[in-house]
């Protein structure tokens, strides 16, 4: 089985923290990932998903789901509510330190 | 555009006059003071040209209202860096003025001259940083440079409507600054 040329979606240099969240591409509702519980930790440090008051599992559970839709609307991205490309190459970007949550959004009309 | 909770800004007279100074033992031993320091005058002054606000460097880090340094990692400020690239910068809302840059990364001023494939431009970087200093938070607006990430070798430094937008409507606008400048400089960019 070959696996998916992925060169050409994901371009971006990326650092060792993130490097390997390009294998939760495709990634939706009711998936189980070895390690999506590291994406889990970045939606929580972004303000995506609430404190957890136990450690994340590795299940894509409709809670994650809703983090994911509500990433994809606060950057501007086609909302999926699943782990597409263009979610996971946003994702893996180097980024500013602060939270996206924590805020209240205003609309500009172009 | 977007704000904090609470909407904070910085609370005095208009015109707001603030200083910034740049920490004596946290820095970047490549890029010469003289770089850094033309690198930020032109990123403040960018958010200068569209508010009424002044921008003053000091020498006196420890009273200046916002304090700039390069750091790596855990830098006790409970936001630990994380090496190259990934996070790549935070500073803090009004009126705390910290400016943080991750030491670990390669900061360029010029991608002429800096050939890494992971270099990031600190001009980009820094007049973001300025937007969260001065009250914005982060935007949806990819164009913007309040939105949140940037890719290494990319410069994006020039203000955007929604930027400019959400800052004046913190602070007011700059008597001298006009709009149709903006417009025509982002329609030249559209057609390009």
């Amino acid at each position: 089985r070959t696996a998916p040329d992925l060169s050409t979606v994901i371009t971006v240099v990326h650092n060792a923290t993130w490097h390997d969240f390009d294998r939760f591409i495709d990634a939706g509702k009711g998936s189980h990932v070895n390690g999506m519980s590291e994406l889990k930790k970045y939606f929580n440090r972004f303000g995506y998903l609430p404190i957890p008051d136990k450690n994340f599992t590795d299940m894509f559970d409709a809670q994650f789901e809703s983090a994911v839709i509500l990433y994809q609307r606060n950057l501007g991205l086609p909302v999926t509510g699943f782990l597409d490309s263009d979610t996971i190459s946003t994702i893996m970007s180097p980024r500013c330190g602060m939270s996206d949550a924590s805020h209240s959004l205003h609309t500009t009309r172009h | 555009f977007a704000y904090f909770n609470g909407k904070p800004r910085w609370l005095r007279a208009s015109p707001l006059k603030l200083t910034y100074a740049f920490s004596l033992y946290n820095m970047i031993d490549y890029l010469s003071l003289s770089e850094i320091r033309a690198v930020f005058r032109r990123s403040f002054s960018r958010w200068e040209s569209v508010i009424p606000v002044s921008f003053t460097e000091t020498r006196d880090y420890q009273s200046a209202d916002i304090r700039i340094g390069f750091y790596l990692g855990d830098h006790g400020d409970g936001q630990p860096f994380d090496g190259v690239l990934g996070v790549l910068a935070h500073a803090f809302s009004p009126e705390n003025g910290r400016l943080h840059l991750d030491a670990a990364e390669t900061w360029a001023v010029d991608f002429q001259s800096v050939k890494s494939k992971v270099a990031v431009d600190l001009e980009s970087v820094a007049t973001h940083e300025i937007g969260h200093i001065l009250g914005l938070a982060h935007t949806s607006v990819k164009e913007a440079i309040m939105y949140p990430s940037l890719s290494p070798r990319t410069k994006k430094s020039d203000l955007k409507l929604d930027d400019v937008r959400g800052i004046q409507a913190l602070y007011g606008s700059n008597p001298n600054f006009k709009f149709s400048s903006l417009m025509e400089s982002e329609n030249s960019l559209n057609k390009a």
